[in-house]
């Protein structure tokens, strides 16, 4: 292996990255994905940590472009250079760029993510049957509105699984239409379009209008490549016309008549000899995340390595299932170290304190009718342990705000902090003391807007407290949530009477008064919370935004979803020194 | 399928160059692209030595068969899709 001269490296392991765009090639979830599995083929080997934010200067910052992109280091088209990334440092060192006029799938040809249908957003199945005929790509056949289609299984005659294509008239993606389709005819400067252009950009993205006209309400997106979209050529990302007219003779396939090079290729309007438009046909792509795990891998620090079956070798070849090999092991633990292992077991709980006296009438004179009606529990009860400090913890078993406070808790204690309080943070408090009867570790609980009381989540049990008092423990599946959730992982409430509740990547709308979630639900987490990581650990509502925690790191979003700060949980939230 | 048996005549599609560069021009421009020759050094020595020079110093670098000469497996190396870091220098 090599590093860099100087062997350059960061001076902080904690990294962070931002995918300033996204290639048109692959559903955006497929290139996040890639990203990350990216990372942790590094992360796997070091101390190394890599988090993904959405506004800011990252440590390492993406970005997809062709030809000349704005750093002096142009791509050539299709084939060739493939990617670069800069050596560890502040601004453009660090990033990683990746050519655009490249076919980037997952290494073994076109990877279409459906969308809607009855699928679960499964990739389509070429070929597949559908009345008896086998198709290779995705058709509009046995449909009326010209929406393209797949299986995702051989046969849909048999399996009857179906989504839909990537397609404008199905969504957009970036722009600042919130993935709205285009709609066609468009008017932009003044011309009518009928389709997807390039016009009026230098990057030659495909983009349409999602309104009826562009010059009066600027509202646009990028245009998702379609399973027959070219590459390269003078039409990248246009689709395949067929049949075209080349020299005189009709095809209805890609050929490579025409060239020397053997490469297929089609046009994308019916006459190539009038019109001139072309491109190369779909081949089995660069593996997106081969090619990130490598120029990550200068992103970190190692130059390129002689060793061929090296990862840090310069020349690209698809390997099916990816092991890092031992030069890039040593070469990456040279500067980083070797990482810790494992994650550390848990300690075991704390043997349990002695009781504390605690005060026999309410602190704090409430005025308003709810509290009246249901009277908040306690005043501030004694800590039991001040010693044990929140700041120390790595993370927290459920985060959730309760009069106003942020209350944290993990294995049998919990913290207060409050922003208007300038003792920073209160506790440790006992949870057996404050809510007699929860278990140490609790995976969610939220206050009831309207009655204050306050539901808590165990496992697949729920208690809810008025005071002191407690109904519960029930099983979640009392409430409509089925087998199908794990951990509530954590709740926001959703105006008076509902509330939702996470667990995985799903959320369910709890109607609180009647303790049932509403029908519809589950629903997926990132239909709705775009940019948020579905792996979150804790979810909660704070001062009136969404917070979705993981590992460190919060991203806060408001109540128009869209994310709006990443900070630390210790530093931003519980404002540790 | 095309409908026809004939080749047809191998044409220039619009976008690409006229003519693909010669083994030696694919050479040149790809030692200098990654660093194994300098725009300086290459218009100082007699371009045969400095060449060869640069080719054996690729060829270890990747692991090929260090003859110095542009061969098959060294054009082919070239050919190959890569990533744009030199491999030599900064």
């Amino acid at each position: 292996f090599l590093t860099f001269q100087g062997d350059l490296k960061w001076d902080h392991m904690d990294l962070t990255y931002r995918v300033m765009n996204y290639s048109p090639d692959l559903d955006r979830a497929v290139i996040d994905d890639a990203f990350q599995r990216a990372f942790k083929v590094w992360s796997d080997v070091t101390p190394l940590t890599f988090t993904q934010i959405y506004s800011g200067e990252a440590d390492i910052m993406i970005m997809f472009g062709s030809q000349e992109h704005g750093d002096g280091y142009p791509f050539d088209g299709k084939d060739g250079l493939l990617a670069h990334a800069f050596p560890p440092g502040s601004g453009i060192q660090g990033d990683a760029h990746f050519d655009d006029d490249e076919f980037w799938t997952l290494g073994t040809g076109l990877e279409v993510k459906t969308r809607y249908g009855n699928a679960n957003g499964a990739s389509c199945h070429f070929p597949f049957v559908f009345e008896g005929r086998s198709y290779s790509r995705c058709i509009t056949e046995g449909r009326t509105d010209g929406m393209l289609w797949c299986a995702t299984t051989a046969s849909y005659d048999a399996d009857k699984t179906y989504g839909f294509c990537p397609s404008e008239l199905l969504y957009t993606t970036g722009g600042n239409s919130d993935g709205s389709p285009c709609v066609f005819p468009f008017i932009f400067d003044g011309t009518s379009y009928d389709t997807c252009t390039t016009d009026g950009r230098s990057d030659g993205y495909r983009w349409c209008a999602t309104t009826a006209n562009f010059d009066q309400d600027k509202k646009y997106g990028f245009c998702p490549n379609r399973d027959t979209a070219v590459i390269g050529g003078n039409s990248q990302g246009d689709p395949c016309v067929f049949p075209f007219t080349f020299l005189g003779q009709s095809y209805s396939a890609c050929t490579n008549q025409g060239r020397q090079d053997g490469k297929l290729w089609c046009a994308t309007t019916s006459n190539y000899d009038t019109d001139k438009k072309w491109g190369f046909c779909p081949d089995r792509g660069y593996s997106i995340f081969l090619v990130a795990a490598h120029e990550f891998g200068h992103s970190l620090g190692l130059d390129h390595s002689s060793v061929r079956e090296a990862l840090m070798y310069p020349m690209y070849s698809y390997v099916q299932d990816f092991q890092l090999h031992e030069d890039d092991v040593q070469g990456i633990q040279y500067l980083y170290g070797r990482g810790s292992g494992p994650e550390p077991t848990p300690p075991a709980p704390l043997p349990t304190e002695e009781p504390q006296p605690m005060p026999t009438e309410a602190g704090s004179a409430s005025t308003t009718e709810e509290e009246e009606e249901t009277p908040e529990p306690t005043a501030e009860p004694s800590p039991v342990d001040p010693s044990r400090d929140a700041c120390i913890e790595r993370n927290f078993d459920a985060i959730t705000e309760i009069n106003g406070e942020l209350h944290f808790f993990k294995n049998g204690k919990y913290w207060i902090h409050s922003s208007f309080w300038k003792s920073g943070i209160r506790g440790a408090f006992s949870i057996a003391d404050t809510w007699p009867g929860l278990p140490a570790v609790i995976d969610a609980a939220f206050q009831d807007v309207l009655t204050k009381r306050i539901f808590f989540f165990a496992g697949r049990q729920f208690w809810v407290f008025s005071g002191k008092n407690a109904v519960g423990p029930r099983g979640i599946e009392k409430l409509g949530i089925g087998k199908e959730a794990g951990r509530i992982t954590g709740a926001l409430q959703r105006g008076r009477g509902k509330v939702l509740l996470f667990s995985g990547e799903h959320y369910w709308r709890l109607d609180v008064k009647v303790q049932t979630v509403d029908k519809g639900y589950p629903r997926a987490t990132d239909d709705v919370f775009t940019g948020v990581p579905l792996d979150a650990r804790n979810v909660f509502l704070y001062q009136d935004k969404y917070h979705f925690c993981r590992d460190s790191f919060y991203w806060r979003m408001t109540p128009r979803y869209q994310v709006d700060r990443v900070g630390y949980i210790k530093y931003d939230l519980l404002q540790c020194p | 399928a095309p409908l026809h048996s004939k080749p047809q005549a191998v044409i220039t599609f619009p976008g690409e160059l006229l003519s693909a560069p010669s083994d030696v021009e694919l050479a040149e421009s790809y030692l200098l692209r990654f660093g194994y020759i300098q725009e300086a050094e290459a218009r100082r020595s007699s371009k045969h030595v400095s060449l060869a020079k640069a080719l054996r110093r690729m060829q270890k670098q990747l692991g090929l068969e260090e003859t110095g000469e542009l061969d098959a497996s060294t054009l082919e190396a070239m050919r190959a899709p890569r990533c744009g870091v030199p491999d030599v220098g900064g």
